[in-house]
C-alpha cells in the first residue's frame, strides 16, 4: 500500500507488486507525457513501469507485456460497481499476474481510535475496534448478455487504513479463472458493510487493474506491426469497404526492376514471380508473406489514376519479362 | 552517408514514430535509434564483420568462381536489443510491451 497522492501535483505512487519497489516521485513533465488523463494513477503507474522496464534486460513481471484496464462506473441499488472489460487481452498473452489497485478511504469516527492509540500505535490495535463491519472487495465475472450481477469470483477482506491509501491486491486467480471461462467482463465492488455507503464520484480515485503477461507471439515475425500498426489505407468513403487491406479489383501490376539476368540476383527461388517492391518500400516481399496485418503506408491513388495505370502497365510488364532471357535461350525458343 | 565505410557495418538510423504514422497511439518513446546494417561482405572479409563460418566458405567459393551465381554473404544485424513501447490499445487502455530485436547493436556478414 502507499500514500495517497497530494493533488494537484503529480501523484506519488508506489506499488508493492511485481517487483516495483522503487518508490520515487515522478517529475511533473514526465507525468504529463501521456497527454490528457496523464494525472490519473493508471497513466502514472504505467509510465513508471515503462521507465523501469525500458532498461536493458528488464522483463515486466518475468514477461513482456503489461496491460492496464480502466473501469466504467455503474451504480446499482446505490452501490458502486466498477466494470472492467478485459477483452483486449490477446489469446497469445499468458497471464502471469493480475493486480487490482484501489484507493481505500479512511473510516471515522476518529474518536474510536483515541484509546487504541494510547495503548499501542499499531495496525492490529485498530483492527480490534468493535462495532465496525468488515470491508470486502467483491469480484464478479459477467457474461456479456447478463445484467450487472454475475458469478462471484472472489472476495478479499480489507483492513481499514489509518489514512487514505492506494492499495494493491493480487487477483491473479480471479482473472485467470474468468479468462478460462471466457468471461472477461469483470466487476469489482467495495462492500463496506454499511447500508448506505454513498456513491463515489466517477473521477475520484478510480481503481484499475494491471495484468502482467507473457506474449508468446511477440517473437513471431511481424509482431510489432500486428500490435502497433493500425493505419487504415482505406479511409471512410472509400468505395471498397469489404476489401482486404492490400486487395484491389484492378489487375496486379508486375513492377520488375532492372533485370540483372538469371544469376547474381541473390533472391530466393520462387519469389521472382511476385511483384518487386518499390524502392525503399519497408515491406518488400513481406506483402506476400505476411498479408493480413501489414498495410501499406503509401497513399492509395484515386480510382481514375489506378484505371489509367493498370492497362498501361501490363504491356510494359510483359515486355520486361522478355528481358529475363538471354539471346541464346530466345533463339532456341524461336527454333522450337 | 558517403563517409560511411564501404565494408559491412552498423549505420545510424533514428526512427520517429510520427514518420510512420504510429504516433497517435504510441505514448513513448516518440523515437528510437534503430540503426541498420549496410556495406559489402567482400572476400577477404575482415574479422570486424564477424563472418560466420558459412559466410567465410561462401565468400571463398564466390571469389574462386567455380560455382556460378553465388552471391556475397549478406550484411545483416547480428546482435539486437529490445525496445519497450508504451501505447494505447484499441480500447484506449495503456499497454506496455517489450518488443525484442528492435534495435541493431552489431552487424555481421552471414
Amino acid at each position: 500500500s502507499h500514500t495517497a497522492p497530494a493533488r494537484p501535483g503529480p501523484p506519488m505512487a508506489t506499488y508493492g507488486l511485481a517487483g516495483d519497489r522503487d518508490p520515487q516521485r515522478l517529475p511533473g513533465d514526465r507525468a504529463a507525457a501521456p497527454g490528457p488523463g496523464a494525472q490519473d494513477m493508471v497513466a502514472v503507474h504505467m509510465l513508471r513501469l515503462y521507465e523501469k522496464y525500458s532498461q536493458r534486460g528488464a522483463r515486466p513481471g518475468g514477461g513482456n507485456t503489461v496491460r492496464s484496464f480502466r473501469p466504467r462506473l455503474e451504480v446499482v441499488n446505490r452501490r458502486a460497481l466498477y466494470l472492467f472489460n478485459l477483452t483486449s487481452l490477446q489469446d497469445t498473452e499468458m497471464i502471469l499476474m493480475a493486480t487490482f489497485h484501489f484507493y481505500l478511504e479512511p473510516r471515522g469516527p476518529q474518536a474510536h481510535e483515541v484509546p487504541c492509540k494510547q495503548r499501542a500505535k499499531n495496525a492490529s490495535c485498530r483492527l480490534l475496534l468493535p462495532g465496525r463491519p468488515a470491508r470486502r472487495l467483491l469480484f464478479r465475472s459477467l457474461s456479456p448478455n447478463t445484467a450487472t450481477q454475475g458469478l462471484l469470483r472472489g472476495a478479499i477482506a480489507l483492513a481499514p487504513p489509518a489514512q487514505g491509501l492506494w492499495q494493491a491486491r493480487d487477483i491473479s486467480p480471479i482473472v485467470k479463472a474468468a479468462r478460462r471461462d471466457g468471461e472477461l467482463l469483470l466487476s469489482a465492488e467495495l462492500d463496506s458493510g454499511e447500508k448506505d455507503p454513498g456513491v463515489p464520484s466517477p473521477s475520484a480515485h478510480a481503481p484499475y487493474i494491471l495484468i502482467y503477461a507473457n506474449d508468446l507471439a511477440i517473437s513471431e515475425p511481424n509482431s510489432v506491426a500486428v500490435t502497433l500498426q493500425r493505419y487504415d489505407p482505406f479511409p471512410a468513403g472509400d468505395p471498397e469497404p469489404g476489401a482486404a487491406p492490400n486487395s484491389s479489383t484492378d489487375p496486379r501490376v508486375r513492377r520488375a526492376t532492372q533485370a540483372t539476368g538469371p544469376f547474381h540476383d541473390n533472391e530466393l527461388p520462387g519469389l521472382d514471380e511476385e511483384p518487386a517492391p518499390a524502392p525503399h518500400s519497408p515491406h518488400g516481399h513481406k506483402h506476400a508473406l505476411w498479408p493480413s496485418p501489414f498495410r501499406t503506408l503509401k497513399p492509395r491513388p484515386g480510382r481514375k489514376d489506378r484505371r489509367r495505370k493498370g492497362p498501361a502497365a501490363f504491356p510494359a510488364a510483359a515486355a520486361s519479362q522478355v528481358l529475363h532471357f538471354d539471346e541464346k535461350t530466345m533463339q532456341k525458343a524461336r527454333r522450337r | 552517408q558517403w563517409d560511411e565505410p564501404r565494408v559491412c557495418s552498423r549505420r545510424y538510423l533514428k526512427v520517429d514514430f510520427a514518420d510512420i504514422g504510429w504516433n497517435e497511439w504510441i505514448i513513448s518513446p516518440k523515437s528510437f535509434d534503430a540503426y541498420y546494417c549496410a556495406g559489402a561482405c567482400e572476400f577477404p572479409m575482415p574479422k570486424v564483420v564477424r563472418p560466420s563460418n558459412h559466410a567465410t566458405i561462401q565468400s571463398i567459393v564466390r571469389a574462386v568462381g567455380i560455382v556460378p551465381g553465388i552471391p556475397e554473404p549478406c550484411c545483416v544485424p547480428d546482435k539486437m536489443s529490445p525496445l519497450g513501447v508504451l501505447f494505447l490499445d484499441e480500447n484506449r487502455n495503456v499497454v506496455l510491451k517489450v518488443y525484442p530485436n528492435m534495435s541493431v547493436e552489431t552487424c555481421a556478414c552471414r
